[in-house]
């Protein structure tokens, strides 16, 4: 049973902590403001307040002693950084680090973090993009620069089949599925027609899907 | 064409008013900070230093005239919640806020705003799904029951077919598509063989997903 250690209990580190508690895991958590410490003490298993800079208090606390460390220190990206660097010398074999900006995600990266995530950065493109994309649902990134959007059919569509459309060639897009009312046709044939209120699966590139 | 309007240029805002701006939409911006102001004045339609608290001053800029304004303020709640308030009384249409707590979120909610966000605890949610649940990465729900789930592939997958493992009749899931290195196999065809590192892209049920 893997155990988790969260350094850093803003909206992210704390919301983060809470939920691996909640859903029954070990999870050792940290930061230097007491009273975020105190907030979320009777949710996990330890929760310590120290200075995650202070190597020696980061080893005694035990707080290297886990599966897999989040670090979500946004504002101070020395201490970030630092923070990474002692784990990895600490051994932890699995770091997730929050980054503020996309230097501070390379310079986790170069130095060995598991994995860099951008909370604000990724909302915002989703948002843009639900902003942008008429009908648009959902999105998930999957390769650099593809995602998987899930969008209403637009209305030029309706009645024309992927044949006709030609999308492949014309937008560069892949029509996974169609979900029409209860069903969902996986893989549609090429002349399969769009009908209004389908829902569709598209796998592409954002500035494609913003043609459509 | 729609006009956007961001008020609070932090890792949020900032973000959000790049990427409409950089898709071709009019963007007014503002914010308090003058560092922020000019860092993002060459890459929006117009940007204002201004406390949005002002209501003069808010409505001199014309930043209420827009379709769609978005607050993005996490820090000052009480200034968030005042300049909603007084976009609405400006007869803003479309008001996204981004909210640091869920008392924030809901006050927001029950004043009118069109939409609240809330970009670190989202990002939580999804990244303990994915501490939780061995080698997920994301899921977004398509169908009544069914979702898309883009998951590490499973160990005991690797070097075998689609065929040898009868996913479609043994585990009622279909692979959309396989991320391979910098590569993506659309519909992979059925004597395609898994190798590890390969990323897939899955439709199914929950439940089906957890057993493999
Ligand atoms: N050296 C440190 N050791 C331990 N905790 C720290 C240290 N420096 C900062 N913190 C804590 O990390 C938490 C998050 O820091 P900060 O507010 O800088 O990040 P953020 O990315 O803006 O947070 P949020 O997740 O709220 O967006 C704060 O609670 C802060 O007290
Ligand atoms: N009254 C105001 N008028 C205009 N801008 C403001 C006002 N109050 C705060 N801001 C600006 O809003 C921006 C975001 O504020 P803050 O840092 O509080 O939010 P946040 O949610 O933590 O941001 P982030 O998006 O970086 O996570 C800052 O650049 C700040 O200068």
């Amino acid at each position: 049973k893997k155990v988790f250690g969260v350094i850093g209990l803003g909206r992210f580190g704390s919301n983060v902590a809470k939920l691996l508690a909640e859903a029954g895991a070990e999870v050792i958590a940290c930061d230097i403001n007491e009273e975020r410490v105190k907030a979320i003490s009777d949710l996990v298993s330890k929760a310590f307040i120290l200075d995650a800079t202070d190597e020696k208090a980061l080893r005694e606390s035990g707080i290297a002693n886990v599966d897999v460390a989040i670090v979500s220190i946004g504002e101070n990206i020395e201490a970030s950084i630092l923070i990474v660097v002692q784990l990895l010398e600490l051994d932890v074999k699995e770091i997730i680090a929050k980054a503020a900006t996309s230097i501070h995600g390379k310079i986790l990266e170069k130095l060995g973090a598991t994995r860099v995530i951008y909370p604000e950065r990724d909302m915002a493109i989703r948002l843009a993009h639900s902003l942008l994309i008429g009908g648009f649902i959902e999105e998930i990134p999957f390769a650099e620069d593809y995602s998987i959007f899930e969008i209403k059919v637009p209305s030029y569509f309706i009645n024309k089949s992927l044949k006709d459309l030609d999308l492949r060639k014309k937008y560069k897009i892949t029509v996974l599925a169609i979900k029409r009312g209860d069903n969902v046709i996986i893989n549609p044939p090429a002349e399969e027609k769009f009908m209004e209120n389908d829902v569709l699966l598209i796998l592409g590139k954002a500035e494609r899907i913003l043609k459509l």
